[in-house]
């Protein structure tokens, strides 16, 4: 069956929302050894550190601002030190 | 304005800079021209000094390269990540990298090569991203005309507090960012747009929805490539769907939200006497079609529909508008003209001919 535009979209977007949060705010990756508690989810607080660094509103959720905010041209150094 | 993490700095004022391979999208002249001009930026603010080599190793390299470039982070292909480079220190350290998938020039069209390295050197010599939205060294890229480029106040002081100020007698200062809540804020000029107020300030709009609490902050030439900072005065003309900015002597014209083909055009076109060199300020009353131009303390009326000036001006502003003597920025609004001069602000009342009230300048924005 083909993939429905907006499930096709959202996964888009979720990919989108990773990567970024991997390459300038330290995300870990799935695939690397770390202990990670099953109820804790560090993408939602990943995301507030990041909509408080460009003054965003802090919803721990990718919304429209957001995700717009992700998709503008950067600078690929981290926005926090590692 | 954020150090790197520890505190990294070149022990040395006086650095060395190598250009290791250039684009095939732009002229090596051109190339080596954002470069130069890229490093003037921190060593007009700073003690430091580069100095170019050609075959040894220096402390800054720069080089374009592509995806997977051997330094554990790939490029990623067109736009996303434009650039990186490493703090100070040996080996890549102090190394800045471009994507050479990535459409560079040396104007406006592309990602402009002088704006990106001079980010692109503020990490190479020990500043992180800041979270100002107007410096230099705020992550995402915004077009700045490279002839118009003022290091930013809030970058300035990032590297002087690692490098300590320039041995200029002169200390260069920037432009700040301003802030909708700044008691002391004053703007170039202001208008209407199809129902929002837009407030310029220097290379910024402060954009305000009726409808809306927060005020957003732009840069003017995120909406607009083509227009220069510093916009000394615009008006809504409502009948016509358009907006006139005005600077120095030329005008644009915003015909929805576009700038209309053709422009700039000379303000001489509307019948000012060469005298004038700039608009201060104006507005257009959209009951009778007339436009009101303010420079110093005159006062032309323009009336729409003839296109032309009307006889009998300019006028002294004192004459017919209370004790307003000079104004920077003017509009209107359900039938009043607020008039803004310094960070205060006249709301007039045109048929009484009559100043109604006095408020502060950032009224507008819920503070």
């Amino acid at each position: 069956f083909p993939v429905a535009p907006e499930a096709e979209e959202e996964r888009k977007n979720i990919a989108l929302v990773e990567t970024y949060l991997q390459n300038f705010y330290n995300l870990q990756k799935d695939d690397q050894p770390h202990v990670r508690l099953k109820s804790v989810n560090p993408l939602p607080e990943k995301l507030k550190e990041m909509q408080e660094f460009f003054g965003l509103k802090v919803t721990g959720k990718p919304d429209l601002e957001t995700l717009e905010m992700m998709k503008k041209p950067r600078c690929g150094v981290p926005d926090i030190g590692k | 304005y954020v150090f790197t993490e520890g505190n990294p700095k070149w022990k040395r004022n006086n650095l060395t800079y190598r250009i290791v391979n250039y684009t095939p999208l732009m002229r090596r002249a051109d190339v080596d021209e954002a470069i130069q001009k890229a490093l003037s930026v921190w060593s007009n603010v700073t003690p430091l000094t580069f100095q170019k080599i050609e075959d040894k190793m220096a402390d800054i390299m720069i080089s374009f390269v592509v995806r997977d470039h051997q330094d554990n982070s790939p490029f990623d292909g067109p736009n996303g990540q434009l650039a990186h480079a490493f703090q100070p220190g040996e080996a890549i350290g102090g190394d800045v990298h471009l994507d050479n998938e990535e459409y560079w020039t040396k104007d406006g069209r592309g990602y402009n090569l002088f704006i990106v390295i001079a980010h692109e050197l503020g990490h190479s010599l020990g500043l992180s991203h800041s979270t100002d939205p107007g410096a230099l060294m705020y992550p995402t890229y915004a077009y700045t005309d490279p002839k118009e480029f003022h290091l930013p106040q809030d970058d300035i002081d990032g590297i002087q507090a690692i490098y300590g100020q320039s041995n200029a007698p002169v200390q260069p200062t920037g432009p700040t960012t301003p802030q909708a809540c700044d008691p002391s804020l004053t703007f170039d000029a202001v208008t209407t747009l199809r129902g929002e107020m837009m407030f310029f300030k220097g290379r910024y709009i402060l954009r305000k929805h009726p409808q809306r609490i927060e005020t957003e902050l732009n840069f003017i030439s995120l909406f607009w490539p083509k227009l220069p900072s510093g916009i000394q005065a615009a008006y809504e003309n409502i009948e016509r769907d358009e907006v006139l900015l005005f600077k120095e002597d030329k005008y644009w014209v915003l015909r929805g939200y576009d700038i209309a083909p053709g422009y700039p055009k000379s303000i001489y076109r509307l019948g000012f006497p060469k005298t004038v060199k700039r608009v201060n300020a104006a507005y257009s009353d959209e009951n009778t079609g007339k436009t009101y131009f303010f420079v110093a303390d005159r006062y032309w009326r323009y009336d729409e529909n003839k296109r032309s000036m009307d006889h009998g001006y300019p006028r002294k502003i004192l004459s017919d508008f209370g004790k307003i003597g000079r104004v920077d920025a003017a509009f209107q609004k359900d039938g009043y003209v607020y008039f803004f001069h310094g960070t205060t602000q006249f709301q007039f009342d045109p048929r009484g001919k009559r100043i109604v009230r006095q408020m502060k300048s950032n009224s507008w924005f819920d503070c």
